[in-house]
């Protein structure tokens, strides 16, 4: 409800969102599969752009990424600062636009004036505004950047001027000069603050409403001059280290790996090795436990290997005679019989 | 795939990044439509596989085996699309990137 005027006030110029108007009947279940405590606005505006891009296929404000960037609230002075951490920012990354986009109501302290009377002359037919003391008309934004691991307070990048909503409502302001001026100078932690807060603002960690839910966010438009060479993908998304510090290689020991996927693949090379050692039918013990070495052959018709799909059919008298094999085997390892072997020798 | 024809042609592969184990960051898509390219590039190649010059006379010399060791051209991707992946980043931030040359939309000989 109080989320669809915020779309509608965030500048199409700088985030394509023209198309956001479009009806996305599926936005919930896209939210909920962020997770939960994920479902705030940031989720569901990433999930707005990654559908409409993926949809139209179109790169988003012509650029390739996209980063979203939620706040930390702090309070400093009773008021509250809302930190953002640029810091991923990659140096690839050509920055195209920024957009801050954030929540605004009335603040519920100041009187309500909806219960006040119209003057008699304009009661008829007309709305009227009301007359009652409220919040300042304009609010200013003030950003301010900081270097990381810094305590001062921080060089005062910008003040956006912002005009109080009768209602809550989400609002998106253009500030690309700001963090394109603070990443200039390697000053990638922002922070935002009114000059005068609001109730919007003031919720803390203990506010009926989750802050997550109208806290707000940046997104970063940029363009990614790396995301074209060779092996990009795996540059920002293979996420693991086949050698871990602290950790045996794997080779030490190729089981003890975290990863299943790993341990799985390990386990079928040693599978592998299995019939070259002991003489094993390759393809029919894939299935069977270690401890068990029974001769129950039955089993292996649930598990149809290519060894048995290929092997030729063998006649009724052979068949009768391999059951009774099969019946005294101790083991499935091959079992030549010494004439045969002896006939070997002599060749 | 037995049915699938000897020659260089796209075959279908879907990639599910749980497969990849990437899914624990990777929020969008789940999986998607890779393809790949597979099969022979041999003399004579049709036109259906796109062969480049250079692969026509790589072919040729091949085929009449005067140069040893000349092996036939590889099928390969030819033309690529992108695609738009929505991921979390080490920090948790929701990050969206359309990476190019993700999926096979055509294979050639080259």
């Amino acid at each position: 409800s109080h989320m669809a005027p915020g779309w509608s006030a965030a500048p199409a110029a700088a985030t394509g969102m023209r198309g956001d108007k479009d009806p996305q009947p599926s936005l919930g279940d896209a939210a909920a599969a962020l997770g939960p405590g994920a479902q705030d606005m940031v989720a569901v505006h990433m999930l707005r752009l990654y559908e409409k891009y993926s949809r139209r296929g179109v790169q988003p404000g012509g650029s390739n990424t996209v980063r979203s960037f939620r706040a930390r609230l702090e309070v400093v002075d009773q008021k509250a600062v809302y930190l953002f951490n640029l810091t991923s920012v990659q140096d690839s990354e050509m920055i195209l636009t920024a957009t801050f986009h954030f929540y605004l109501e009335p603040p519920r302290r100041w009187p309500q004036a909806r219960g006040v009377p119209c003057p008699p002359a304009r009661a008829q037919g007309t709305s009227c505004r009301p007359q009652a003391p409220g919040p300042p008309a304009r609010l200013h934004l003030l950003f301010r950047s900081l270097p990381q691991n810094s305590a001062t307070q921080g060089l005062l990048r910008g003040a956006l001027a912002l005009a109080l909503p009768p209602r809550g409502l989400w609002q998106a302001r253009d500030i690309s000069p700001i963090v394109k001026a603070a990443r200039r100078d390697g000053e990638l932690l922002l922070s935002a603050q009114l000059d005068a807060a609001p109730a919007a603002w003031e919720r803390g960690p203990g506010s009926p409403r989750p802050p997550s839910a109208h806290a707000p966010y940046i997104l970063i438009y940029a363009n990614d001059l790396a995301i074209s060479e060779p092996n990009s993908v795996a540059v920002t998304l293979q996420r693991y280290d086949p050698f871990p510090a602290g950790e045996p290689e794997p080779r030490a020991a190729p089981n003890s790996s975290a990863d299943p996927r790993v341990r799985r693949a390990a386990a079928s090379s040693a599978q592998a090795l299995g019939p070259l050692q002991d003489n094993e039918l390759p393809g029919l013990d894939e299935r069977r436990s270690p401890e068990h070495s029974g001769p129950d052959y039955h089993k292996h018709e649930l598990w149809p290997s290519p060894f048995r799909a290929l092997k030729p059919r063998p006649g009724r008298k052979e068949r009768r005679r391999k059951g009774q094999e099969l019946l005294t085997a101790a083991s499935q390892v091959l079992d030549f019989d010494e004439k045969t072997m002896q006939k070997a020798r002599r060749r | 795939q037995w049915d699938e024809p000897r020659v260089c042609s796209r075959r279908y592969l879907k990639v599910d990044f749980a497969d990849i184990g990437w899914n624990g960051w990777i929020i969008s898509p789940k999986a998607f439509d890779a393809y790949y390219c597979a099969g022979a590039c041999e003399f004579p190649m049709p036109k259906v596989v796109r062969p480049s010059n250079h692969a026509t006379i790589q072919s040729i010399v091949r085929a009449v085996g005067i140069v040893p060791g000349v092996p036939e051209p590889c099928c390969v991707p030819d033309k690529m699309s992108s695609l738009g992946v929505l991921f979390l980043d080490e920090n948790r931030n929701v990050v969206l990137k359309v990476y190019p040359n993700m999926a096979v939309e055509t294979c050639a000989c080259r």
